[in-house]
């Protein structure tokens, strides 16, 4: 009949996901309240390791976007143990899942991804990384203790894009909520892939990334570098017209998060 | 086009109730990314490379990896950022192999591994599985690529 956000790990059992194929792992899905007064709860789903479970560690997903779901792309697309099939009519096994060697518990965060949310509407309008960290730490000591199996396992924190952010964000909030704890938690490493990093830095590689792959002509090319100012938040309109130019007029129907990929249409 | 396969499964009443999910009826779809939170993100972080440093003296694993066919978020801005965290040289460049195959090239510095994967785009595990999964495995084991 469903959990509520503050019931214990057996209402969060996952039975069978409609479509699924037998599987020899326990999954959990539920909520976890990171915030009374605002009404936040986070949503997680933890696929454990096909062998052994009990002597793996656990690996937490988190996507970026910001405001994107680990749902639908670290579980659904890349790591997670199923693929959803192209009628999303049901399930097939992904036989590079990483759950072969890990605990793997991907978490929407912040509130407002995914399944995850909160009655504060103003939460949706004015969030951002502090919120985000903060609030994934709290929900990390909540799971823990509706988990407490877990609390003396090594954990690792993985993900991508803008988790770049989160990933190590995270790991500070929890450096810091251990120098203070009793119980420390047993954070081990991080792992980030094609990770936002540094503003200026990222710009200035991905516009020479653009034009050492022949993506962008020369001309397009040094006016980017001489006209953009990478460092900035916001570009100026110069800067964002050549950019929307080479994107528009050089790079052509490409699906730019892989460049020899034929585009999704 | 996997997300648009997402976008219909977990909006599923069916699929909601075995995760559980969507018990207060949120008064929006499901859906894979929120265009609202994307554009009202209003505190971000100007660089990390700080916290790598801090992560890093406290003796963390820290491993960075790059699809090299990706061009929102590509190899070449990866390693210009990582170069800023002047770090020494552990074990030097060197291509690493999944299944008898050049999986991309790393390095070990002290205190981060860097490794690309080769062909890999955006989201790496989606376009190279078997490639992640070995770095995956690495990572967890804490040990370099394999040399062969």
């Amino acid at each position: 009949g469903g959990s509520q956000p503050d019931d214990g790990a057996a209402a969060d059992r996952i039975w069978a996901l409609p479509g699924q194929p037998e599987v020899s792992f326990e999954q959990f899905s539920g909520y976890v309240t990171v915030n009374r007064a605002a009404g936040r709860a986070l949503f997680y789903w933890l696929t454990e390791a096909s062998i052994q479970p009990l002597s793996k560690p656990l690996v937490i997903w988190l996507n970026g976007g910001p405001g994107c779901s680990s749902i639908a792309y670290g579980a659904s697309e890349e790591i997670g143990p199923f693929r959803i099939n192209n009628k999303a009519s049901g399930l097939v096994p992904n036989k590079f899942s990483w759950n072969s060697l890990a605990n793997l518990l991907f978490l929407e965060t912040p509130a407002g991804v995914g399944f995850s949310y909160t009655n504060r509407s103003s939460d949706l309008l004015n969030t951002g990384d502090r919120r985000t960290a903060k609030d994934s730490l709290e929900f990390l000591v909540r799971w823990l203790n509706r988990f407490p199996w877990y609390k003396t396992r090594d954990i690792f924190i993985t993900g991508e894009s803008y988790a770049g952010h989160y990933v190590p964000q995270l790991a500070r909030e929890i450096l810091a909520y251990n120098a203070k704890s009793s119980h420390p938690i047993h954070l081990k490493g991080i792992m980030v892939g094609n990770a936002v990093t540094d503003n200026y830095y990222d710009n200035l590689g991905t516009v020479t990334y653009w034009w050492s792959h022949a993506m962008i002509s020369d001309k397009t090319y040094h006016e980017l570098i001489n006209t953009c100012d990478f460092s900035r938040q916001k570009e100026s309109n110069e800067c964002e017209s050549l950019y929307t130019y080479a994107m528009d007029k050089e790079f052509g129907n490409i699906d730019q998060y892989n460049i020899y990929a034929p585009p999704c249409n | 086009c996997t997300e648009k396969y997402a976008e219909i499964y977990f909006n599923r009443p069916d699929v909601q109730k075995a995760l559980h999910a969507n018990i207060t009826k949120i008064p929006y779809r499901w859906t894979a990314c929120s265009e609202l939170l994307n554009r009202n993100w209003n505190d971000t972080d100007v660089s990390i490379l700080p916290i790598y440093r801090e992560l890093i003296s406290s003796g963390m694993r820290v491993w960075v990896f790059s699809g090299d066919v990706d061009s929102v978020v590509p190899v070449t801005a990866t390693r210009y950022s990582i170069s800023q965290l002047k770090l020494r040289t552990k074990v030097p460049w060197y291509p690493w192999y999944v299944k008898n195959q050049v999986g991309g090239w790393t390095e070990v510095y002290e205190g981060l591994t860097f490794a690309t994967v080769r062909g890999a785009g955006h989201e790496v595990p989606l376009f190279k599985p078997r490639a992640a999964l070995q770095l995956f495995k690495s990572f967890l084991k804490g040990e370099p690529l394999p040399k062969s």
